[in-house]
């Protein structure tokens, strides 16, 4: 038996959104510890890790490990049921073919249950990637709106957006046909509120360019989380964190663009 | 000229 209840529907809405531009399938790993979704869009560029720990909802309880294959289009379909205020709980048997999702309004007089089949995933398990956190070159902490805003007014001008990070702060750059452009954001030495505040931490100066799609793929997790974390080293993957609040995180792994 | 590298490269997938 897996059941795991969340008293807000809008974080899974969220998450949701968060992916859905990205995987069109995706394995929900589900143990004692949380659930767990690791998988790569179709290109192979990106990677989407996405952590739910139990402790972080309402009520869970998971029997035995359970790897359940789920379409993001029809899991998306089903969490615009949802009001807003609902409560979601999500429940399967052990060796699920169908996983229920469990709709409960604030004052409890309306229950809508909406049952998914789940897909068998043919694709070779992916097994949980460990990555290091602190030996990244550059770890910068921003505003999430701010990277939204970059990200989109950016693409306007080529394919591709350049990050060079320094100790004095961040360059974003693009180029195109018509011109070019670039945001400069300064580390913040006094920020009002901390969600407001650009943190740079640097071990050594890097400069990596990236894919415009996939950057505004990401920032669609902007609603989950005030800030995000862009970790970064030369030549390697950007890992771009938003945390989920009390319950967990996703993080996207980015395939620099390198050199003919 | 830059072309875009695969996210496969960098992971060892088991």
């Amino acid at each position: 038996m897996f059941e795991a209840r969340l008293v807000q529907s809008a974080i899974l809405k969220k998450v949701l959104d968060a992916i859905k531009d990205l995987l069109t399938e995706a394995t929900f790993e589900c143990s004692d510890s949380g659930i767990q979704v690791q998988a790569m869009d179709n290109a192979h560029v990106s990677l989407v890790s996405l952590n739910l720990r139990s402790d972080g909802f309402d009520k869970y309880r998971c029997d035995r490990n359970l790897s359940m294959g789920m379409s993001i289009a029809s899991m998306t379909k089903i969490l615009r049921c949802a009001g807003a205020e609902d409560t979601v709980t999500l429940r399967a048997v052990d060796n699920p073919e169908n996983i229920m999702f469990i709709f409960e309004s604030p004052n409890k007089e309306k229950l809508a249950e909406y049952e998914m089949k789940l897909i068998n995933m043919d694709q070779e398990h992916l097994g949980i990637i460990k990555t290091k956190e602190t030996s990244y070159s550059c770890v910068v902490k921003m505003p999430s709106q701010e990277f939204s805003r970059i990200c989109r007014d950016l693409s306007q001008f080529g394919e591709s957006i350049t990050f060079a990070c320094s100790k004095e702060g961040i360059k974003f750059s693009a180029s195109g046909d018509f011109g070019q452009a670039t945001v400069k954001l300064a580390q913040t030495a006094d920020a009002d509120k901390e969600e407001e505040a650009v943190l740079v931490t640097m071990q050594e100066p890097v400069k990596l360019t990236f894919s415009c799609r996939y950057l505004n793929c990401f920032v669609k997790a902007g609603p989950l989380c005030a800030q995000v974390q862009l970790s970064m080293s030369n030549d390697v993957p950007l890992v771009c964190e938003y945390k989920i609040g009390d319950i967990g995180h996703i993080r996207y792994y980015l395939a620099p663009k390198i050199d003919d | 000229k830059k072309t875009q590298n695969k996210i496969d490269a960098y992971f060892k997938l088991q």
